[in-house]
């Protein structure tokens, strides 16, 4: 453990936290996708699947349990709660969950460290990871006005990612032996993905503006 | 190889 990953974690939470605050206060959850929610929650899900039988440490066992129940109540807020659920946008979040999820489920079978139905769940999740945030990115894109909460949910993301990078620099520094293609590349496209976004966000900050994306 | 059981990331 050191401390660029240490903030990417805590950057995890916050970005999730400020999602979920957001939707509580509010009563609203204007702008946000529900596809990318229900993705990261497959994400989650596949990849802790190992919570009840691979004890690695508290601190991780703790993150999986909160980024499980944090990530659902997102999702339930915005499936069933009866204010929020009106307000979702549903006419613009209309990315198909098949175009990921399937060549993600492709690749874990033909791409993975070993053959067994755990290890490619895991690795199903790190690639689905990758490509979970397309459904925000194209709502916020299309809604143009980005609010405030939701910029920062994607920037904290962001940022989490970015920490992430860190962290593998650092650890392939300093830990002989280490290495971690798979994640490596998936992190390094993800990351990628929100490299215009954080153009645009920077800007809009620089500029004391409300962030509005190009069409 | 470390990357078998690298699962210590979240």
């Amino acid at each position: 453990m050191n401390l660029f990953r240490f903030a990417g974690d805590i950057l995890h939470l916050l970005s999730i936290l400020v999602l979920l605050l957001k939707i509580h206060a509010t009563k609203s959850c204007a702008g946000i996708s529900l596809k990318t929610q229900e993705l990261y929650l497959a994400v989650f899900i596949t990849r802790y699947l190992d919570l009840f039988w691979n004890f690695h440490s508290l601190y991780n066992s703790v993150f999986k349990v909160v980024y499980i129940g944090t990530t659902s109540m997102i999702v339930w807020y915005m499936r069933r709660h009866r204010n929020v659920k009106l307000t979702y946008d549903r006419d613009h979040d209309t990315f198909r969950y098949l175009f990921l999820v399937a060549p993600c489920a492709v690749l874990s079978l033909l791409i993975n460290a070993r053959y067994n139905l755990f290890e490619i769940l895991w690795t199903f999740s790190i690639y689905l990871e990758a490509v979970a945030i397309l459904p925000q990115l194209v709502l916020l894109q299309r809604t143009k006005n980005v609010d405030n909460l939701t910029g920062n949910y994607v920037f904290l993301l962001g940022l989490y990612r970015a920490f992430y990078i860190l962290n593998w620099v650092y650890r392939f520094a300093t830990e002989p032996g280490y290495s971690a293609w798979l994640v490596w590349i998936s992190g390094l496209i993800q990351t990628g993905l929100y490299l215009d976004f954080f153009y645009y966000y920077v800007q809009a900050w620089k500029q004391s503006k409300k962030l509005q994306l190009p069409s | 190889r470390k990357e078998l059981e690298a699962k210590d990331e979240l």
